[in-house]
C-alpha cells in the first residue's frame, strides 16, 4: 500500500525541500522505494538531487499539461529518473515552466486533481511518494494536497505558525474534493537550536495548534544541513551524525503511516 | 527625493521580511521617514512590527481594490499607521485576503500598477519607502517592483541563487512598462555562517551572478535575530550587536541610492 505525502507550508524556507530530500533518502535506505515529486517550479529538490532542469528533455510540467519541447504532453513514468546517490530511490523532477502550467490549469477541467490523476499511474512501483510544494497556497499546493493520504508541516519559527490556520482550512478544503482522504501526519520543528527560550517558545505555540500531532523529532540547526544544499548531496547520505534526525522522523512517519 | 526599495527573492525564507524591517529601522533610528509596504499576504511584516491583521480594520489589500469590511476601497493614507518602536517609522500592513486581491488583480487594467499608482498618494511624505514581498514572481511581487525605484535581493544559500537569472529577467521586464527605472540595489548575503567553506562557496557563487553589485556586508546567521521574529521586536531596536550589519546595510543602501 502506497503513502503520498505531500510536504506544505505556505511560509518560505521553512525547510519542506531540505526535509523532502532526507526523509525520502533515510526511508530509501530503510528499504523502502520512494518517489519523489518535485512540484515546486524553483525545481530546488530536483537541483539538491544532482540534476539540473536544463539535463532533462521533460518534467513534471509536461505531465501536468504544458508543452515544453515537441508539444506533447508526457506520462509520468515517462518522466521519473533513478537517484545516483541511492537505487531505491526516484524522481519526477520540475522545471521553470511548471509555473506557466499552473496559469494553464486555472481553466482545466478537474484542475486540482490534474497530479493526483497522473500520479495513479506509478504509485504501484513505491512504497512511498513525496511531494514537494512551493511556498503558497496556489493550484500547485493544491494539487500536491489532493493527491496526497497525508500532508507534513514543517516549522522553522514564529512566522511559519501564522499561517497555519489557513493552510489547515485549505488543506479541509482539497480533503473535500479528493477521491480519498488526506490526513495531517502533523507539524515538524526543523532549524531549531536546541535549549534555548526562542526553541521553547516556538514548541510551545506549535504544540498549542497541533496537539496531539506534533513531531517528536526536532530538526535541529545544523550548518551541515546548510552546507549540504550547496554540494546538493542531502546529509542523509553522508553517514554523519545530523542524518540521524532524519532517520527518526522517517521512523515515526512510518510508524503513523501504518496507522491510517 | 524619495527613494522606494523593494525586497524580492521568490525563493522562500531567504530573509526578505526580515530584513525589511531592520533595515527599515536602521534608516528610521538614522533620520529618515521610512513606510514599510507589507506586500505579502502573509502578513509577516505587520506581524514583525507587532500588528495583526485582526487588529486592523482596513490593509493594503482594501486600497488595491479588494473589498474587505464595508465594500469601498481606501486610500493608502487612509491605512498607513505609525509603528511604536520609532516615531519614524510607518507601516502599510498586509492581510490575508490580499491573496484574494491578487487573483482579481489578474483582469485589472493596469494591474501591473496599482501599488505604483496607490504609491503617488504618499511617496512625498517620506525618504524611503521599503516594500516586503512574497516569495513568488507573481502579480503581487510584480507589483512591488514596478512600484520600485531599485529592487534588493537576499541571498541565503544555493537554492536561493537558482532563481535569480529568472527574477533579474523578470525585473526587466517590469522596468519596460514602469513610469520609471527599476535598478538592480544588488544582492546581499544573509544567515552567513562567517569564516565556513559554504559561505565562500555562496559568497563566489553570487558574486559570479551579482559581480559589482553585491553588498559589502554580509548578515550573519544569528540567534538573537531568529529570536527577535517571535518576540516581534525587530533586533534593530534592540541596541544589541547584532543589530550592527543592519545599520552598516542601511548606510550602503543611502549611499547606492545616491548615486542612482
Ligand atoms: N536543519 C537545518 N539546519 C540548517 N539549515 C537548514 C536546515 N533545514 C533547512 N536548512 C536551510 O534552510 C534553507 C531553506 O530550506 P528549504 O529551501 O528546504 O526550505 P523550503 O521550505 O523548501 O523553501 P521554499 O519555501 O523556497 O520552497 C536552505 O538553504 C537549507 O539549506
Ligand atoms: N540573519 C539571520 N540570522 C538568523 N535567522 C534569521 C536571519 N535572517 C532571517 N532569519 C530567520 O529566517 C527565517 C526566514 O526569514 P524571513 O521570514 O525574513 O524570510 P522571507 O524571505 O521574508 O520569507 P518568505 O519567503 O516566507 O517571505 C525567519 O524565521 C527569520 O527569523
Ligand atoms: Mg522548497
Ligand atoms: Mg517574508
Amino acid at each position: 500500500q502506497t503513502a503520498t505525502i505531500a510536504l506544505v507550508n505556505q511560509k518560505g524556507g521553512v525547510g519542506k525541500t531540505t526535509i523532502t530530500l532526507n526523509l525520502a533518502g533515510a526511508l530509501a535506505t530503510q528499504g523502502f522505494r520512494v518517489l519523489v515529486v518535485d512540484f515546486d517550479p524553483q525545481a530546488n529538490c530536483s537541483f539538491g538531487l544532482g540534476v539540473l532542469w536544463n539535463d532533462i528533455e521533460a518534467s513534471i510540467a509536461d505531465v501536468i499539461g504544458y508543452e515544453v519541447a515537441s508539444g506533447a504532453t508526457r506520462t509520468l513514468p515517462e518522466v521519473v529518473r533513478p537517484v545516483e546517490y541511492h537505487p531505491n530511490l526516484f524522481l519526477a523532477p520540475s522545471h521553470l515552466n511548471l509555473a506557466a502550467a499552473e496559469m494553464t490549469l486555472h481553466n482545466a477541467l478537474g484542475r486540482e486533481m490534474k497530479l493526483d490523476k497522473a500520479l495513479d499511474a506509478v504509485r504501484r512501483d513505491y512504497d512511498y511518494v513525496l511531494i514537494d510544494s512551493p511556498p503558497s497556497l496556489g493550484l500547485l499546493s493544491i494539487n500536491a494536497m489532493v493527491a496526497s493520504d497525508a500532508v507534513l508541516i514543517p516549522i522553522d519559527g514564529a512566522f511559519s505558525l501564522e499561517g497555519v490556520r489557513q493552510l489547515l482550512n485549505t488543506r479541509k478544503g482539497c480533503a473535500e474534493l479528493s477521491r480519498h482522504p488526506i490526513h495531517v501526519l502533523g507539524g515538524v520543528l526543523n532549524r531549531q537550536r536546541l535549549n534555548t527560550a526562542n526553541a521553547a517558545a516556538i514548541r510551545e505555540m506549535a504544540t498549542a495548534l497541533f496537539g496531539k500531532r506534533m513531531f517528536k523529532t526536532i530538526i535541529p540547526e545544523r550548518t551541515a544541513v546548510d552546507g549540504s544544499t550547496a554540494v546538493r548531496f542531502p546529509v542523509v547520505f553522508s553517514g554523519m551524525p545530523e542524518a540521524d534526525p532524519y532517520h527518526a522522523l522517517a521512523d515515526e512517519v512510518a510508524a503513523l503511516v501504518g496507522e491510517l
